[in-house]
């Protein structure tokens, strides 16, 4: 039975996309089945995962306002066992459709509930927003994945995610949790890198992962190639970190 | 008579606040008078300039949603000539909130123009999205300045926010245009950055500023002094590329 995870951050420019795709790459290379469903209007995981956005007649648009099957919209990647659900631009204005819907909040948990147990794991890559497209990954995902750049801005923002979370979890889905914190674009030759992961530690305790992922320029090159990072260089500091994620993301999960 | 000018781009984490507070304050530091106006709900720009934004009992949430009227609600920062108009963690429902109203698109413009002639220059710092809060940003602006990341992901959204521009100009505010296109966070170690710069040359000609934001530590760290980079390192590299860009600014408006 597949596991749902949200990779959500309002603070925008935090690695949301950069996990999404590349933690999935790591686990696919493993042998799990992964599903990467772009919710983002953007379309940065679609296009970092080399699909052209320009060639899809339909995406998950199609799937949160018109109901259309989500098995026809998967696409395979270069990767085996990676599928992506994309988005395209179409999904800009998707939000303020969804608000005039009925069930506006369980739309993409409608949508691809029964595709669950085809895979081993469904990301959610989520806007820099909380507005509804977000939403409807908080009340699908029941595992949430916190991105946090270690950048002094990026710590203001995490008292408004957390009180959506108990939002969320209050109304729409009880059984979302946070699997873990982590940090992201660490820099060890400045401080303020330092200072952000203690700062987080802190606050976070034990949900932080002890993966920390460095700044590493081959992590911004691989999506231009439209490829995770395991396929671009397998052997850069990108990759290692995202594999030893992938190590702990099994380790805290595998009593699920 | 002051000019608006609005700065803005969905995609996140591409420099929209540190533009906004460090360009505000390079102006600021020439004797114009400026005011920053905070509509993200995350209120970086608020803390960058040192207001703590758990003490503030009002902010731009009452101005569009309550009427109050804006000369109240003006903060002055530790830079001389440089006011604020502050966003706390209330602006988070917002957006939901300013749908239900009437002249939701105009509620900034008509809680602002009023205050346009006591300042030489009224910058509004957008969150990453294409939502409510931005287009009353667009909607009262009559420039936009688009602050572009030198990075691959950043390349992807600019076709989204053209057309929104498009869409603004012909229905809610004819007089919008663009200011220039600023590349931020350039690295001149990696071919990625150079890259990108010609992009963005090619695509946007002449609009894109002379003047390349270079990445540089000072100006990530200036914000958690509570100050911009002309009181955190006035002989930064930062410092210096955004008043490169104030004289740019300058040269490209003085005949307005
Ligand atoms: N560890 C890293 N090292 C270097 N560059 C990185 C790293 N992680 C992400 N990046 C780059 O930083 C930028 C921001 O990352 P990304 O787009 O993944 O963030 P995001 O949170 O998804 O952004 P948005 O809020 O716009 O959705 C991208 O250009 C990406 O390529
Ligand atoms: N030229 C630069 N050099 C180094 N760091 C920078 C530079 N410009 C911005 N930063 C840092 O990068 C991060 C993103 O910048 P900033 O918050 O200004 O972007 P933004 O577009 O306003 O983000 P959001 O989309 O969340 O509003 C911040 O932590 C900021 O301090
Ligand atoms: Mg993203
Ligand atoms: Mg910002």
């Amino acid at each position: 039975m597949g596991t749902v995870l949200a990779v959500a951050n309002q603070k925008g420019g935090v690695g949301k996309t950069t996990t999404c795709v590349n933690l999935g790459a790591c686990l696919a290379e493993r042998g799990h089945r992964v599903l990467i469903v772009d919710i983002d209007p953007q379309g940065n995981a679609t296009s970092g995962l080399g699909i052209d956005r320009r060639n899809l007649r339909q995406c998950v648009y199609d799937l949160l306002i018109n109901g259309i099957e989500a098995g026809e919209l998967l696409r395979e990647t270069e990767v085996t066992d990676l599928w992506l659900l994309p988005s395209t631009i179409r999904l800009a204005g998707g939000e303020v459709e969804l608000a005039t819907l009925p069930r506006r909040e369980t739309r993409l948990r409608e949508g691809l509930k029964h595709l669950v147990p085809a895979f081993d794991w469904i990301f959610i890559d989520c806007p820099p927003s909380l507005g509804l497209l977000t939403l409807n990954a908080l009340t699908f995902a029941e595992l949430l994945l916190i991105p946090i750049q270690c950048e002094y801005y990026a710590l203001e923002g995490l008292g408004q995610l957390l009180s959506t979370i108990t939002m969320v979890r209050s109304s729409l889905n009880p059984h979302l949790e946070l699997l873990g914190v982590l940090l992201t674009m660490f820099d060890p030759r400045t401080n303020l890198s330092q200072q952000v992961v203690d700062e987080v530690r802190k606050v976070f305790g034990d949900k932080v992962f002890r993966s920390i992922i460095p700044r590493n320029v081959r992590l911004s090159e691989a999506p231009s190639y439209g490829k995770p990072i395991t396929l671009y260089e397998g052997s850069s500091k990108g990759a290692q970190a995202y594999r030893e994620l992938a190590e702990e993301v099994l380790e805290r999960t595998h009593d699920k």
